[in-house]
C-alpha cells in the first residue's frame, strides 16, 4: 500500500476520551477525495475573474460549468470503483462535481480497504466518532487517483478556537 | 459611552446608517457551524429586539442546511448568526449545521461537500473555526484549497476567523516557532483578524486585539496579489520576530479585520458580555461584504467573489489602518510572548484595517 497523508498527526486531542474498538460489523462512512482534472486551468480562471484589471472579472462559473472542468477522469472514475467494488463496496454516493465519493461499509471492510487502520470510539459529552488510531494506506492501484481518505484521522476542527470565544478575566490577566 | 459592543456601537464605529441594509432580492449571507452548535430562533429575536434597534434588520433565519437538533444553544453559533445579521440587516440567511451525521464524517469536509453539490448557495460565508497547520497533512490542505478555489471561481466570498492565539507558538525541543492556523492561512480565503477599541467604553479608534491570529503559513506560498504589500511591511516594520519564527515567504494573514472584543451576545435567552475573538469580527465582516453585494447587484454587477485580488489593490483605500500594538507569539526569551505588530498599511496583526462601509463600498462598487 502508499500512504497518502503521511504527515498527518495522528493523535486524540485531549478532551475525547477513548470509549473502545467499533465492533467489526459496525458500519461507517468513509469519503474519498478523486483527483480532480485542469486544477492549473482553475487557478487561473480564478485568478481572472478575481482581478479587476481583468477583462474577465466577474464573469463566474455555475456549479456545473466548474464540475465539467475539474470533474475526476474516467481511468480515476473507474480505478476507485474496481477498487471498491473488489471489496464489496457498493452503497456509495458522489456529489455534483463528482470528485468525491462517500461509501458506507462495515469497520471490518474499511480496515482491510486501508491497511494500518484500526478504528476505536472516542467520546466527548455526548457525542461520538470512530476515528482510526494509527495511518492508514491505500492499493497503489489507487493511491494516484485519490487525495485523501476523510474521517479516517482527523477530529472535528475548530474545539481550540471556540474554547477562547470566551474571554473573561482570566484571559486579560495572562495577557 | 458603551458598555461593551452591539450592533449599535458596530454600526456607528464602521459608518453604518439606518438606511445601509439589504435591498436585493437576489442576496443572501450564510455562517457555517460544526461541533454540535446550534443556535436558537428565539435568542435571535430577543438579541434583535435588545441591541438591533434603528435599523431595518431580519428576526429570522432563512434556511437552515442540515439538521439542528435539541439542546442548549452553542455560543459561537449564537455569535455567528446575530452578528451577520446585524451588519449584513435585512439579507437572506442560511446556516448551515453540520454535526456530523455518522460518526465517521468530518464535518467540515461535510461542509465543502455541500458546497459542491448545491448550485445555489449564498453569496457569502464565514466560518469561524480552525485547525494548527502543522496538524493536518499537506494533501488534505491542498485539496481544500482547491474546494475553495472552486467557490471562488462561482464568484462566492469566503471568509476566515484568523484564530485566537496571536502568531500562536509551537513548542520545540530546540527552538519555538510561530504557529500558522488553517484554513486561514490559504491562500484562497479572505481571513479576518481582530481588533479592540483604544478607550474600550467609547467609539473611539481601533488598536490590535492581542488574540488576533496572523502570520505566514508554512505551507502556501505567498500569492502574488500580497508581495508587494507584505515585502512593505517586512522591510518598514519597526521590530521583526527572529526569522526563524516564521516562514517570510508564505502567505501571510489576515487579510482585513474587525473589533473582536467584548461583544454582547444572547445564548439560551441570556444576554451575555466580554465575549471576544476573531470569531466575533468575522461574521461582521462577512455582513459589510453582503451590503456591498447588495449594491453591486442592485446596480446589475456581479458578487465580490474571492475578494482578496481586488483588496490588495486597494491598497487601504476604505479601511480604517490599525497601527497600534502587537498580538500574542511564544512566551519565551526570545520574543518574549510578543508576534507581530500592527503598522501603517498591510501588517500581520490586522491586515489591511476594518473596514470603513461608505468608503469601501465606493471603492468597491466601480
Amino acid at each position: 500500500g502508499k500512504h497518502l497523508e503521511l504527515d498527518q498527526a495522528v493523535f486524540v486531542p485531549e478532551d475525547w476520551l477513548h470509549a473502545g474498538r467499533v465492533a467489526p460489523r459496525e458500519e461507517m462512512e468513509l469519503t474519498f477525495a478523486l483527483k480532480q482534472q485542469n486544477v492549473d486551468r482553475l487557478q487561473n480562471l480564478l485568478q481572472l475573474v478575481s482581478d479587476p484589471d481583468s477583462q474577465q472579472y466577474g464573469k463566474f462559473m455555475t456549479l456545473e460549468e466548474v464540475a465539467s472542468l475539474v470533474r475526476p477522469s474516467q481511468l480515476t472514475e473507474k480505478a476507485v470503483w474496481t477498487w471498491l467494488k473488489g471489496h464489496g463496496i457498493q452503497n456509495c454516493h458522489t456529489v455534483l462535481t463528482r470528485d468525491f465519493l462517500q461509501c458506507t461499509m462495515t469497520a471490518q471492510v474499511a480496515e482491510t480497504l486501508l491497511p494500518g487502520t484500526e478504528f476505536h470510539r472516542y467520546k466527548k459529552g455526548d457525542q461520538t466518532l470512530m476515528r482510526s488510531s494509527s495511518q492508514y494506506s491505500v492499493h497503489e492501484d489507487v493511491s494516484d487517483h485519490l487525495d485523501f481518505v476523510g474521517g479516517v484521522l482527523r477530529f472535528p476542527m475548530g474545539s481550540k478556537e471556540i474554547g477562547k470565544a470566551w474571554t473573561g478575566p482570566g484571559q486579560s490577566e495572562k495577557a | 459611552f458603551h458598555l461593551g459592543v452591539t450592533p449599535s456601537t458596530i454600526r456607528a464605529r464602521y459608518n453604518l446608517t439606518a438606511s445601509d441594509t439589504g435591498h436585493a432580492a437576489n442576496n443572501s449571507q450564510a455562517v457555517a457551524q460544526f461541533l454540535e452548535q446550534y443556535y436558537h430562533p428565539a435568542d435571535l429575536a430577543e438579541f434583535m429586539s435588545i441591541f438591533a434597534r434603528g435599523f431595518n434588520h431580519m428576526t429570522e433565519v432563512e434556511r437552515v442546511v442540515g439538521t439542528q437538533e435539541e439542546g442548549k444553544a452553542g455560543l459561537e453559533a449564537s455569535l455567528d448568526v446575530e452578528y451577520i445579521m446585524s451588519t449584513g440587516a435585512n439579507i437572506s440567511t442560511w446556516v448551515f449545521t453540520n454535526p456530523g451525521r455518522h460518526e465517521t464524517q468530518e464535518p467540515f469536509l461535510q461542509w465543502m461537500l455541500l458546497l459542491s453539490n448545491m448550485s445555489a448557495v449564498p453569496w457569502v460565508h464565514t466560518i469561524s473555526y480552525g485547525d494548527d497547520e502543522d496538524s493536518l497533512s499537506t494533501a488534505y490542505m491542498n485539496r481544500i484549497n482547491v474546494e475553495f478555489m472552486k467557490a471562488g471561481l462561482r464568484g462566492i466570498s469566503m471568509l476566515f476567523a484568523s484564530g485566537d492565539s496571536g502568531a500562536g507558538c509551537l513548542h520545540l525541543a530546540k527552538e519555538n516557532v510561530f504557529r500558522p492556523s488553517f484554513p486561514a492561512s490559504s491562500p484562497y480565503v479572505t481571513t479576518v483578524g481582530g481588533t479592540t477599541f483604544k478607550n474600550p467604553f467609547k467609539v473611539t479608534y481601533e488598536v490590535t486585539h492581542y488574540i488576533s491570529g496572523g502570520g505566514f503559513s508554512n505551507v502556501f506560498a505567498m500569492p502574488d496579489y500580497q508581495v508587494d504589500a507584505v515585502s512593505a511591511y517586512l522591510k518598514g516594520a519597526q521590530s521583526l520576530p527572529p526569522q526563524s519564527y516564521f516562514n517570510h515567504s508564505g502567505r501571510a494573514y489576515p487579510d482585513m479585520a474587525a473589533l473582536s472584543d467584548n461583544y454582547w451576545v444572547v445564548t439560551n435567552l441570556v444576554p451575555i458580555p466580554w465575549i471576544s475573538g476573531t470569531s466575533a469580527s468575522t461574521p461582521v465582516v462577512g455582513g459589510i461584504l453582503s451590503l456591498i453585494n447588495d449594491q453591486r447587484f442592485l446596480k446589475g454587477l456581479p458578487s465580490l467573489g474571492f475578494l482578496n485580488p481586488r483588496l490588495y489593490k486597494l491598497k487601504g483605500t476604505g479601511l480604517f489602518d490599525v497601527t497600534e500594538e502587537c498580538h500574542l507569539g511564544c512566551l519565551d526569551e526570545k520574543v518574549e510572548g510578543q508576534g507581530f505588530c500592527a503598522a501603517s498599511s498591510w501588517d500581520p496583526v490586522t491586515g489591511w484595517g476594518t473596514p470603513n462601509y461608505p468608503a469601501l463600498l465606493a471603492a468597491l462598487i466601480q
